[in-house]
């Protein structure tokens, strides 16, 4: 189904490494 | 307050009340001040709303924090966090502001604060003696106040500010209706259980201009758990819609993250094939059940279409339950619709609608239905409300994580920009083959 690569993103994130 | 606070103009990207939440939820985790001015600046009436006001609060209370501003039309939020706390935790705004809202925003610091320190005890004591709320109103001074000392075996309640998703006007126009008035805080012993952190949350649970708590139960919360390694529990006891709420529901973490350590980065990028589609339309009060029969049936000729595609070799088996909710399970009149689409690597998407005032039943399933497919038909792992819902956990995460989404919305680059304002988390935008496309996200 669909076409994905057309209407797709990869949304990548180097994190904070949060903790508490 | 200001001095080394972090500044988050409110009125920017999306300016309304994701702004807020993200903000003091990230806040309260790095343990940095926050000044938000402009609070909900592209929404009518600006500023804080209830709903609003009992996150911020709800918030302030989990991280120990001090706050400023946290009263409804609020336009600037002061935040002070102190240290993140497990704990029994009770919400109310006291209108039908959304439920599944508060829940996002304490979602990120309790799956952070490891288990209870003191088996429960502690919030026994305050259940009893209101201590912690006479604490913290000393120290907070909230300009709102606390509504309510506890007593034993009450909820402890505070005070409160406001709420919303996209604009929540609709929801907070009508002010409290709950007598017993609005507040967030601790809880005494109305939350029984092991030594894990919970929430108590009263108001909508199907509320326009936010996600109905089916889908938190039913999409955000299987998501994280896969992703994070982690372990909740959704039981919602009655649902409220606008204009009275009245809703409760519970949430359990009954695994966090050990205590000192990070969230783990996680990669969702393979979508994989629909395997199944479950819909389910329910109606409340007055509102007869045909309504959601009519929410159904726009929704299967949506999903008919969409599946009878040649694309579909064998289109997945879709099944429809119309759910009427009884006078136990829902208070007030309220229907909605939610079509949930799993895929063979664990994906879930979903489309939703919560019946509008004077809106045809036909009209909110088609909706939701073209939601879902317009969501399947972008090929990513997470459908168009949960883009953004995952940004905090990317933020607060150890390394690097990926995300297959569809185009990104104005509340994701709201997320990231946030994001990026109040931690060292960076994003960016890539298309499939690696290359850079942060023109959309920025």
């Amino acid at each position: 189904f669909g076409d994905p690569g057309t209407e797709s993103w990869i949304l990548e994130c180097d994190g904070a490494a949060l903790n508490v | 307050f200001d001095g080394g606070a972090t500044h988050i103009d409110g009125s920017y990207f999306e300016g309304g009340g994701q702004v807020v939440r993200n903000a003091v939820a990230l806040a309260s985790i790095t343990g940095q001040k926050l000044r938000i001015s402009d609070v909900r600046a592209n929404r009518r009436p600006s500023g804080l709303a209830y709903q609003h006001c009992t996150g911020v609060e709800l918030v302030t209370r989990i991280c120990d924090g001090v706050v400023g501003g946290a009263a409804v039309g609020s336009t600037e939020v002061r935040l002070a966090p102190g240290t993140i706390v497990p704990g029994r935790y009770v919400a109310d705004p006291g209108t039908a502001g959304a439920t599944a809202l508060l829940a996002q925003a304490a979602l990120p610091c309790l799956l952070l604060a490891g288990p209870l320190q003191n088996g429960g005890e502690e919030m026994e004591a305050l259940g009893k003696g209101g201590g912690a709320s006479a604490a913290a109103k000393e120290r907070s001074g909230t300009e709102s106040g606390f509504e309510q000392e506890g007593k034993a075996g009450e909820h402890v309640t505070a005070s409160v500010s406001l709420v919303d998703y996209a604009d929540d006007t609709e929801q907070e126009e009508a002010g409290p209706s709950h007598k017993e008035g609005m507040g967030a805080g601790k809880e005494g012993s109305a939350v029984t259980g092991g030594g894990f952190s919970s929430l108590l949350l009263r108001g909508g649970t199907d509320a326009s201009k936010a996600p109905p708590i089916d889908y938190i139960k039913e999409v955000l919360f299987p998501t994280v758990k896969r992703l994070l390694g982690v372990e909740l529990e959704m039981h919602v006891k009655r649902r409220g819609f606008y204009p009275k709420g009245n809703g409760e529901l519970t949430v359990t973490i009954t695994k966090s993250v050990e205590r000192g350590k990070c969230l783990p980065a996680f990669s969702l990028t393979e979508r994989g094939n629909v395997t199944s589609v479950h819909v389910r339309a329910f109606t409340a009060g007055a509102l007869p059940q045909h309504v959601s029969e009519e929410m159904l049936q726009s929704a299967r000729a949506v999903l008919d279409s969409f599946f009878s595609s040649p694309a579909f070799a064998s289109p997945p088996p879709v099944q429809y339950e119309s759910v009427r909710e009884t006078p136990e399970s829902a208070f007030g009149n309220g229907a909605g619709i939610l079509l949930l689409a799993e895929t063979s690597t664990g994906c879930r998407l979903a489309g939703s609608r919560v019946l509008e005032r004077g809106q045809k039943g036909a009209d909110a399933g088609r909706e939701a239905a073209e939601d879902l497919v317009g969501d399947l038909r972008s090929g990513g792992c997470v459908d168009r409300y949960l883009q953004d819902q995952l940004v905090v956990f990317m933020a607060a995460a150890e390394g690097t994580s990926r995300l297959l989404i569809g185009r990104p919305t104005l509340h994701t680059c709201t997320a990231v920009w946030v994001a990026e304002s109040m931690a060292s988390a960076r994003f960016r935008l890539l298309t499939h083959d690696g290359q850079p496309a942060t023109n959309l996200l920025r």
